[in-house]
């Protein structure tokens, strides 16, 4: 595992998302379960607890963007480049973006699954940096795995809870 | 009907825009080709390197297959 050089990382516990908008790819309730879910990979594992709101700044602002969305880093249509994410800061730290030129999808294999790429980008928003270890959900490249029995590879295990701790509740 | 590009000028292309997105890549700005060449293996190298792959700073099919699969927009190391 690898984390963002220098000291990002959330100075607490008590983290807040929101989720802007919706691709039109998944249901609403789809959208929300799979970034609840993807959020809770890594509380299962830390400290860190998460809060959806629905009005204001959150930490984590969740969006799903085309093209050029103006933080610089622009996506690139249909497959390449699927989302990406901030590492802890205050403003746009903790954000992540979601290319709407993908096809997201909840349960299928076809696609790419939202909660998946979701699940990867909050490792980057949470301070973590790409692993080499192909085997680990925040290696770069999309693998797709079974979602019902997933569970998070040792290599991010061993990452975040470098940079958190381990859940006080297990 | 319109003539397909060399497919060595698309691998370039390709390679171009992944390691200035990704490895920090200056854009291309002067005509000093030599220079340009030599920053490209260099992040060719690093990309390599990062994935596991034949380190050679030159672009083959092992290289640019990797170069094509979806991914995280994140840069795979630090600036």
């Amino acid at each position: 595992y690898s984390t963002f050089a220098g000291d990002y990382k959330w100075k607490k516990h008590d983290l807040t998302y929101r989720i802007e908008n919706y691709t039109p790819d998944m249901s609403v309730a789809e959208v929300d379960d799979s970034i609840k879910k993807a959020l809770q990979v890594w509380a299962d594992v830390t400290p860190l607890r998460f809060t959806r709101i629905y009005t204001g700044t959150a930490d984590i602002m969740i969006s799903f963007v085309v093209g050029d969305h103006r933080d610089g880093y622009p996506f690139d249509g249909p497959n390449g480049f699927l989302a990406h994410a901030f590492p802890p800061y205050e403003g746009l730290g903790g954000d992540a973006h979601f290319d709407d030129d993908e096809t997201f999808l909840y349960r299928s294999p076809e696609g790419y699954n939202l909660f998946l790429v979701a699940a990867h980008e909050f490792g980057h928003s949470l301070g973590l940096e790409h692993s080499q270890d192909p085997g680990a959900l925040m290696y770069p490249t999309y693998v797709y795995r079974d979602v019902d029995t997933f569970s998070l590879p040792q290599d991010d295990v061993n990452g975040i809870q470098s940079l958190y701790g381990k859940n006080p509740d297990i | 009907s319109p003539i397909a590009p060399p497919a060595d000028e698309d691998r370039e292309n390709i390679a171009e825009n992944y390691l200035n997105r990704l490895y920090g890549l200056p854009k291309q700005t002067s005509s000093d080709t030599e220079r340009r060449s030599s920053a490209m293996s260099l992040r060719l190298k690093e990309m390599q390197q990062f994935f596991g792959l034949k380190v050679t700073g030159k672009l083959n099919d092992e290289t640019v297959e990797v170069m094509k699969k979806p991914r995280c927009g994140v840069p795979d190391i630090a600036a």
